[in-house]
């Protein structure tokens, strides 16, 4: 998280440590054996991760904890089928369930987040808040990897500009934006997602002052960098769909 | 001549077509000693005549059939031999073989026991067939005799002899010696009514009552002749005089009577029929919430009691809970066993209810229709509908809810209502 600061217990309650082999991800509790996250989080070269191969922690603020906490027990591992992102190009449907074997036991440090409802909107400017144990920011240029968890607001932005800054960019080199997605930050940027939150969730609150899962940290051109902004998958487009996996598994 | 079985059919040749020319033939009915034979003709048509004998003895003569006005039919009424042979001949007669257009006879024969007890004495002075009693059985008949005398070896007639007779039956009758004829002289008997434990017995002696006694100022003394009843654990009583005892009510399943005759004086003797009745147990006492059953005025031997205990109660007996209480009431007229208790259930603590609390509305100690009620912490909620669910401690020892559904309350976080808000950063 870029431009950030430290998440004190109990605020973000849903947030999700994932580390699959070296690399680390996020991901969010939405009921009480789901996780949801990026499909990018749990795909490594193509393959999707076994669920002995990932380790999920709940309910910490800094990844020191995992020391003394036991990973939950992971017992499937649900990509959306039409993911395809072989050249790390296309982040279209970037979004996967992981079932949990044991029904995960709510409290203060562990909560689920809702998942959007029909009278929820993407309004441009509204602030969220994005979340996750990736690489900082020491209110320099330079980065850092934390071990604390982070949080920082960012509005969202207009889906025009949103394609607008990536004009100019080689396509070759540039992942595609579809509506799948939405992108949020500032544009004199400082204030961004970054490598290692992919998979945690970009909140909105609600009118009755829930936060609600808007959208999942996906992908950007560098992080917090001026004119660029953070990509997230588009929670919304896959309420049905979440609800299908669950049901069905 | 054949020997039969102890019944069957019997006709002539050929029967029903026309029986041969010249025809002479006898049949020979026997069944085995003790039987005698029924006899009944179920079609007679003869030209001739047929006889029905027993020993040589005739005991009737047919001929014809029953249409024909001439003839003597039998009839259809059986004919009984006195004894357990029968013989049956048909005869020739002036018969016209060119004109033969009789078939014969058929008829059914059956053995029936002979009733030996109940003939009249035989004719020959040797007086009755038993001197006592007399059994009848199938094909036979046993002599026995009166408590007091023995069958002698002729099994026929029987001797004195009175000592050692035991009575386990429930009931009985005794008398003395030949009675109601005075009894013999210089007599010791001896009888033992011995029931099962649990059964006590009473004496009921008939009006008609007889042991010589002396009479002295302290009133009849039994110096010579006495009947003496004697029960455990009491003083023996010597009875004599000409007064019945009547009803002696001896609350012992053993009673001994001793019957002593000297050889002078006289004695008309005595009869009684004993019975007996269970021990009776005490009335249970009452069990606080709980009820006793079967509920009655008396208990006997070997009645049951069970304890229930009303809903929400449970038996507890020297501190130890039990399922079930039955107890039976015993030959020495105590219960097996001492009543149990009825002490009220507890359903022991609420489960704790993560995310929310219990606290208690009503009752005591989570005992029997204890009420508590659970809540959900903020931001958890219910998933029945409102906050709070009241659980009642039910007869089963179950917390329960009036709604059914409720199996274990339960508290759901609200999504996306973290516990604790991120603080505002006040810099601008």
């Amino acid at each position: 998280i870029i431009g950030g600061n430290d998440a004190a217990e109990h605020t973000i309650p849903w947030q999700a440590l994932i580390n699959v082999g070296s690399s680390r991800g996020g991901g969010m509790i939405i009921a009480d054996r789901w996780i949801l996250t990026a499909a990018h989080v749990v795909v490594l070269n193509g393959q999707v991760q076994t669920p002995e191969a990932l380790f999920v922690y709940l309910g910490v603020t800094d990844v020191h904890q995992i020391i003394e906490n036991l990973s939950l027990n992971v017992t499937a591992v649900h990509v959306h089928s039409e993911y395809n992102n072989p050249n790390n190009l296309n982040f279209d449907h970037d979004i996967a369930l992981i079932k949990l074997k044991d029904p995960i036991t709510f409290q203060a440090a562990i909560m689920p987040l809702c998942l959007p409802s029909e009278d929820d909107t993407y309004d441009t400017g509204m602030m969220g808040m994005v979340s996750g144990f990736g690489i900082t920011d020491k209110g320099n240029q330079r980065r850092f990897l934390t071990n604390k968890l982070k949080y920082v607001h960012v509005p969202v932005v207009e889906q025009k500009k949103c394609s607008i800054s990536l004009k100019g960019k080689p396509s070759s080199r540039t992942p595609r934006l579809t509506n799948n997605m939405f992108c949020a930050g500032t544009p004199e940027g400082g204030k961004d997602s970054c490598n290692g939150d992919s998979g945690s969730g970009f909140t909105l609150q609600s009118e009755n002052g829930r936060f609600w899962a808007a959208g999942i940290v996906s992908w950007g051109l560098g992080c917090g960098q001026k004119g660029t902004y953070g990509f997230y998958t588009k929670v919304a487009n896959y309420v049905d769909w979440i609800n299908k996996i669950m049901r069905e598994n | 001549c054949v020997p039969l079985l102890d019944s069957g059919q019997i006709h002539s040749p050929q029967c029903p077509q026309l029986y041969p020319v010249n025809l002479q033939k006898q049949w020979e009915i026997s069944v085995p000693d003790g039987f005698q034979i029924n006899l009944t003709f179920t079609h007679v048509d003869i030209k001739s005549s047929i006889t029905v004998l027993h020993d040589e003895k005739v005991l009737g003569k047919f001929c014809g059939n029953e249409n024909s006005a001439d003839g003597r039919h039998p009839g259809y009424q059986p004919i009984l031999s006195p004894g357990s042979r029968l013989t049956l001949k048909i005869q020739l007669s002036d018969y016209n073989p060119d004109r033969n257009q009789n078939v014969g006879f058929s008829a059914q024969y059956q053995a029936i026991d002979i009733d030996e007890c109940s003939a009249p004495e035989p004719e020959d002075g040797s007086g009755p067939l038993c001197s006592q009693i007399c059994l009848n059985t199938l094909g036979s008949y046993l002599c026995a005799c009166h408590h007091g005398y023995e069958l002698r070896s002729d099994e026929r007639t029987c001797i004195l002899s009175c000592v050692g007779g035991v009575f386990d039956e429930l009931e009985g009758h005794l008398m003395s010696p030949g009675y109601p004829n005075p009894s013999p002289d210089a007599l010791s008997c001896q009888y033992i009514i011995s029931v099962e434990s649990g059964f006590t017995v009473s004496l009921n002696f008939s009006d008609k009552f007889h042991i010589e006694s002396v009479d002295t100022e302290e009133g009849p003394n039994c110096l010579y002749h006495w009947l003496e009843v004697i029960i455990p654990d009491r003083n023996p009583m010597k009875l004599c005089g000409g007064t019945s005892p009547g009803l002696i009510n001896t609350n012992s399943n053993i009673v001994k009577l001793g019957y002593n005759i000297d050889n002078q004086g006289q004695s008309n003797g005595w009869s009684l029929e004993y019975s007996t009745h269970r021990v009776t147990c005490p009335v249970p006492g009452e069990v606080a919430k709980g009820r006793v059953t079967p509920s009655l005025t008396e208990y006997f031997y070997r009645d049951y009691i069970f304890v229930r205990c009303d809903e929400g109660y449970k038996l507890m007996m020297n501190g130890a809970e039990i399922m079930g209480f039955s107890t039976m009431c015993q030959s020495n007229g105590e219960w097996h066993l001492p009543l149990p208790e009825c002490h009220i259930i507890d359903c022991g603590e609420p489960d704790p209810l993560l995310n929310g609390g219990v606290n208690f509305l009503s009752g005591f100690q989570n005992q029997y229709l204890s009420v508590v009620q659970y809540h959900c912490n903020e931001p958890f909620y219910s998933p029945y509908g409102g906050n709070n669910v009241s659980l009642t401690c039910e007869a089963d020892r179950q917390w329960r809810s009036n709604h059914d559904v409720i199996l274990r309350p339960a508290c759901l976080p609200v999504c996306g209502r973290p516990m604790k808000q991120i603080e505002n950063h006040f810099q601008r």
